[in-house]
């Protein structure tokens, strides 16, 4: 585990403790994509499957436990919660699943490097997390007045990517034979989702302005 | 094996 790695993980976390926090103290979820937290769900649960076949190390089965756990409890509170699930942009939040579910299905059927069920859903959900931030990027920009929370949680989550892709790069230089040619590219064009959101996100920032993205 | 060295990722 290299620094890179570390702080990566640390900013997946912190954009998680962000959103609960957001979600709890003002009891409400508007301009949250629930589409997205579903799709991470099915993220979380594809991949960490080997949670029960395969134990790493108590980090990495506590992180994936957190990571399965808030995901869940944000799903749990938009759904079900009395106050927070009248916040929901029900209307607004209209991305398909399928265009993002059935299409990474297929190609995780075609592009893996096993053709089991373990490898094939794992790839899915490296190929479905790629994408799984739309949702919330549609929403937001439908949504006037973003809250300096929400953008904050999508800025951690696409600077944890950005880490990642460090992180990469420090194996490839120290780790001999390391390579994952599949986790690279769906990595890199999940970087590359987030530039539009970013470059707004640092533009409102300097110009002390709130956070709007162009329709 | 190569397949659980990715695995130790998040």
């Amino acid at each position: 585990m290299n620094l890179f790695r570390l702080l990566g993980d640390m900013t997946h976390l912190l954009s998680i403790i962000v959103l609960l926090l957001k979600i709890n103290a003002t009891r409400s979820c508007r301009g949250v994509s629930l589409k997205t937290q579903e799709l991470y769900a099915i993220v979380f649960v594809c991949r960490y499957l080997d949670l029960f076949t395969n134990f790493i190390s108590l980090y990495n089965t506590v992180m994936k436990v957190i990571f399965l756990g808030s995901t869940f409890t944000i799903i749990y509170w938009m759904r079900f919660h009395k106050v927070i699930r009248v916040t929901y942009d029900r209307d607004q939040d209209t991305f398909r699943y399928q265009f993002l579910i059935i299409p990474c299905l297929l190609l995780s059927l075609i592009l893996n490097s096993e053709f089991t069920v373990m490898e094939v859903l794992w790839t899915f959900s490296i190929y479905l997390e790629a994408v799984a931030i739309l949702p919330q990027l549609v929403l937001l920009q439908r949504t006037n007045n973003i809250d300096n929370l929400t953008g904050n949680y999508i800025f951690l989550l696409g600077s944890y990517r950005a880490l990642y892709i460090l992180n990469w790069i420090y194996r490839f230089l120290t780790e001999p034979n390391y390579r994952q040619y599949l986790v690279w590219i769906s990595g890199i064009v999940q970087t590359i989702v987030y530039i539009d959101f970013f470059y707004y996100y640092i533009r409102s920032w300097k110009n002390n302005e709130k956070l709007s993205l162009p329709a | 094996g190569m397949a659980a060295k990715q695995k130790d990722e998040l």
